[in-house]
């Protein structure tokens, strides 16, 4: 199929949170959702990539900015409970997207928008991707430069 | 909206491909993936999380399996040109994916999910989630057993 960009969106409300040290055998990632989603707390994105050079886990999330509070005391006990590393908050990010069809085999998409980031000297915080969706994080400040260029880049219209 | 999970997926044919100590300023995810894209490597997911103590970035990423020789080649002169860690190659890998629609404003899928695959013993080794999609690598042979625990604790027929 061929590759469709339809649109760039930007969310500026969130904030991210992010738990390193984590132990790495099943369970864990249910430890620290279970929680967050019984208080009905909505979570955007969750990423996980490679363990540490110990063997332990990292997995940053994200959430409504409103919510900062209530998550910050939830996690502290999931911290105390695995005996994970630190909890981390960042309430400064954006988070932009590329929404299209058949990115995964049009290699090139994502290289683009990265591309197109680093042209105008943006710094990529977090990276979650699927076939659909290429999310990034930014610096919040950073949001709106990143929008344009990415419309630029693909040369769209702004998502509605 | 209310949350509709409409299916799991399993994909066994691909490898996990991990590039530690990568500098974190902007610029370097696109160092990374144009290479890739120039020799057409199908990119699947894409994830990112913090950074590690030292403010070095960690990416990784999945590709078709038959494509690992070629891409730990470009990884190598890549990790070269960035002065990175180290490059990790991982051909044992599935991906099994909740696909369903309005899962952000649902807290407890992720969740159920991952307490499914631990109920099952199963060790989720990354994870990467939109919306729409929440995708996990587990053990390639685990990769069934994983499937059928969805479609259990979300009660779906097999998809096609
Ligand atoms: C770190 C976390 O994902 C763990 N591996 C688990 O399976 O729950
Ligand atoms: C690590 C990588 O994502 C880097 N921060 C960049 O912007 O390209």
């Amino acid at each position: 199929e061929s590759v469709l960009v339809r649109g760039v969106a930007l969310e500026k409300n969130q904030a991210k949170i992010s738990i390193d040290g984590v132990p790495d055998y099943p369970g864990v990632a249910a430890e620290i959702f279970e929680p967050l989603s019984k208080e009905n707390i909505n979570v955007d994105l969750i990423v996980q990539g490679a363990p540490d050079r110990e063997g332990k886990s990292e997995i940053t999330f994200t959430v409504d900015r409103e919510e900062t509070e209530k998550v910050i005391k939830i996690m502290a006990k999931v911290k105390e409970k695995l005996g994970a590393g630190k909890v981390g908050c960042d309430k400064g990010v954006a988070k932009v997207s590329i929404v299209g069809v058949g990115m995964r085999t049009h290699p090139g998409v994502a290289a683009r928008m990265f591309k197109a980031l680093s042209r105008e000297k943006i710094n990529i915080e977090l990276i979650s991707t699927s076939e659909i969706l290429i999310s990034c994080l930014v610096r919040e400040e950073e949001g709106e430069k990143a929008v344009q260029a990415l419309h630029k880049e693909f040369e769209l219209e702004k998502m509605q």
